[in-house]
C-alpha cells in the first residue's frame, strides 16, 4: 500500500492541530 | 472628570473593523466579534499587549510555552503576515478564515503548499519533505529505519512530482491534493462554524 508522507505528517503532527486553540481554554 | 469605563472598549493595537474583516473572510460580523474574545484570551496569556507571541501560540496549542514544533512554527510564521514576530487581530482572523469550513478549497490547498515549502522557494523539494518526516518522527517518538524513511519520501515524491524534475510545484501539489483530499483535512476547523457559541461577543 502506498504510504503517503504528506498524509503521515498532516494527520499525526500536533503542531498542525489548530483545534487546540479553541479547546485549551 | 474622567470617569470613563474605557477598559471594555479599549481595542488591541492590531484591531480592525469587524465589518472589513467579515467582508474579506467567510466569517460574519458577529463571528469576527466572537473571534476577538478568543484573540483577547490568547494574546494576554503571557504578555498582556494584545498581540499573540510565539510562546502564547505554543501555549495554546501544547499547553507549554516552550514546546517547539516545526509545523506549529510554520503556522505561526504564515499567520504573521507582516513578519514582525507577532500575530495581530487582523492577521489572526484572515488566516483562520482559510480554515473555515466554507473557505474555498483552492485557498486551503495554497496555504498547505506554503506550509510545506519550508524555504519559500516556490517548490516543495525532496529534502524539505524528508526534513518534515524526520521532524514528525522526532515529535512522535516513532523510530523508522533510514531506508524505510527514504522509501516513503521517494514514493510520495514520485507520485506528487509528475513532472519528475525533483521539486513539487503548486500545480502538481493541487493535482496531488485533489487525488488525496485527506491531505488538507487539517485545513478545516469545524470549531469555526460555532464560534459564536464558544466565544459569545457582547454586541
Amino acid at each position: 500500500k502506498f504510504f503517503n508522507a504528506f498524509e503521515f505528517i498532516s494527520s499525526m503532527s500536533s503542531g498542525f492541530d489548530l483545534s487546540s486553540l479553541f479547546e485549551n481554554k | 472628570m474622567g470617569c470613563f469605563h474605557s477598559k471594555k472598549a479599549r481595542k488591541t493595537p492590531g484591531y480592525e473593523d469587524p465589518t472589513v474583516l467579515a467582508a474579506e473572510t467567510p466569517f460574519t460580523v458577529s463571528e469576527v466579534e466572537s473571534l476577538y474574545e478568543l484573540f483577547k484570551k490568547l494574546s494576554s496569556s503571557i504578555f498582556d499587549d494584545g498581540l499573540i507571541h510565539k510562546e502564547e501560540f505554543q501555549l495554546a496549542l501544547f499547553r507549554n510555552r516552550n514546546w517547539r514544533n516545526l509545523f506549529a512554527d510554520r503556522l505561526f510564521y504564515l499567520f504573521d503576515v507582516k513578519r514582525n514576530g507577532v500575530i495581530d487581530f487582523g492577521e489572526f482572523v484572515r488566516s483562520l478564515g482559510v480554515f473555515h469550513p466554507n473557505a474555498p478549497v483552492a485557498d486551503k490547498i495554497a496555504f498547505a503548499f506554503r506550509l510545506y515549502d519550508l524555504r519559500e522557494t516556490g517548490y516543495i523539494e525532496r529534502e524539505e519533505l524528508r526534513e518534515m518526516v524526520l521532524a514528525l518522527l522526532h515529535e512522535s517518538d516513532l523510530i523508522l529505519a533510514n531506508d524505510i524513511i527514504e522509501t516513503i519520501v521517494d514514493e510520495t515524491f514520485s507520485q506528487a512530482n509528475t513532472k519528475d524534475n525533483g521539486k513539487i510545484d503548486q500545480e502538481e501539489w493541487k493535482e496531488f491534493v485533489l487525488k488525496n483530499p485527506s491531505l488538507i483535512k487539517n485545513m478545516t476547523l469545524p470549531h469555526l462554524m460555532d464560534i459564536n457559541l464558544a466565544f459569545p461577543s457582547f454586541v
